[in-house]
């Protein structure tokens, strides 16, 4: 079961000056890193079972803590995986989402099944790849996305020539 | 040697050929054109001095000189072209770099920067800033926001309730950043909205500058009693910038519906796909 219990209380111990401003000792600092990261667990757990409630399906939900630093190994190893986007503010926002991958070549299904334009871009500072599609989410809401892998399209200089040019 | 431009449907921003750095954003949609050079510096931590044994530390920022070092007067910029985003990415050190990207269909310029760990190997505290220079007459008047509800302007060297006297022209006119900060002039206004609080200025005319990370070798003796150090190798940061240039009239909307999606933004959650129907049982 979730509990969102944890992540309060370690959200009220934070307000405490030296947390906000960062001037804490060091050991204090990482006891609250501890605090924050103790009462996330359980609030994933709670916002799983709200998902599945509102979307009619049990899945196993995968949260990435480190896509701020482009590290998701869920997307990055899986071939086919679903995004589900929140949105909590009270009006429809378009936002482009980016994902650390591992290949080149994405198909991605927004929520009407529609094909979504989508692009792999390399992120220089973590030499990973970086997939990109808009989504669109209504308010106070949710939209979930298709993502599968396919085969790289090939590059049109590397197609074959017919034979006679090649001699040339 | 080749001119670098990166444009949308709204912004154009284009970068100097001989530096790599940016050099000026146009909003289309507005017709603005506005000269911005964007850059990292650092100030040179403060151990204490002849005027005052403060040092620089968690609570107090004490530059040792007033002018910060630029980390890198010039870049090699990585240009990317894409259908849904436009990027160049610059490399001001082995531990500062930065992609400044424009989506498509956005209105505003996003500056993706990464910092450390900051090296301290030559003795040196270092707090690393991200400068923005325009061609705006600013007239010491700059603005920041009180946890992204109330705008306050802010003038250089000045308190309204007090008659100051300065004796820190850097730290003494720093303020707390939580969401924005901006400059104007009598037609436009240039805004920066952040990921996160931060300390930030305009320490000249047309400039705003905002502090990404730092790392300090002595206690400022303000009760943490720990320099702001971290074990090695330290700590790197990733944070993002968003610049926004508007006409007088319509940069408040602009501004306050751009912050609100920073800061609630779309969660993620993945699935690997098919699930079992649920039951509330």
């Amino acid at each position: 079961s979730g509990a969102s219990a944890s992540l309060n209380e370690a959200m009220a111990v934070l307000q405490h000056h030296d947390a906000v401003s960062g001037t804490s000792k060091q050991h204090v600092a990482n006891d609250y890193a501890r605090q924050l990261a103790e009462g996330w667990g359980p609030c994933e757990v709670l916002l799983s079972n709200a998902l599945a409630r509102l979307s009619g399906s049990k899945k196993d939900f995968t949260f990435c803590r480190e896509l701020n630093i482009s590290l998701c190994p869920f997307t990055q190893g899986a071939h086919s995986f679903e995004v589900t986007v929140y949105n909590p503010l009270g009006r429809k926002v378009e936002r482009m989402v980016r994902l650390p991958v591992s290949k080149e070549a994405f198909l991605v299904k927004g929520p009407d099944g529609a094909v979504v334009p989508n692009n792999v871009v390399p992120n220089p500072s973590s030499e990973q790849l970086e997939l990109l599609f808009p989504a669109t989410v209504p308010a106070l809401g949710f939209s979930v996305y298709s993502v599968s892998r396919v085969s790289p399209r090939r590059p049109t200089s590397l197609r074959r020539r017919p034979r006679a040019q090649e001699a040339e | 040697s080749l001119e670098l431009t990166i444009q949308n449907e709204y912004l154009q921003a284009r970068f100097d050929p001989d530096t790599g750095l940016l050099m000026e954003v146009n909003n289309l949609e507005e017709g603005l054109q506005l000269a911005v050079r964007q850059a990292f510096f650092w100030y040179n931590a403060s151990m204490g001095d002849g005027l005052s044994s403060q040092a620089s530390g968690a609570y107090i920022f004490r530059p040792y000189r007033q002018e910060p070092m630029i980390l890198s007067r010039w870049v090699q910029p990585r240009l990317v072209k894409t259908s849904l985003v436009q990027e160049v990415h610059q490399n001001f050190s082995a531990w500062c770099s930065q992609v400044i990207r424009l989506y498509r269909g956005r209105r505003q310029l996003e500056f993706e920067w990464t910092v450390g760990p900051i090296p301290v190997g030559d003795n040196w505290g270092k707090e690393i800033v991200s400068r923005f220079d325009a061609a705006l007459d600013t007239k010491g008047l700059f603005y920041t926001d009180s946890n992204g509800r109330e705008i306050l302007e802010r003038r250089r060297d000045y308190r309204p309730t007090w008659k100051l006297n300065q004796t820190e022209p850097v730290a003494g006119n720093y303020y707390p950043v939580n969401s924005r900060i901006y400059i104007k002039d009598s037609e436009m206004q240039l805004t920066v909205l952040t990921d996160r609080s931060q300390g930030g200025s305009s320490i000249r005319d047309g400039s705003i500058e905002l502090m990404v990370h730092r790392r300090l070798l002595k206690d400022d003796g303000r009760g943490v009693g720990e320099p702001l150090q971290e074990d090695l190798p330290g700590r790197w940061v990733r944070g993002r910038h968003l610049l926004l240039l508007n006409k007088l009239k319509t940069a408040a909307a602009a501004h306050r519906l751009q912050a609100q999606e920073e800061v609630l933004a779309p969660q993620l959650v993945l699935a690997s796909g098919d699930g079992t129907p649920y039951r509330p049982s």
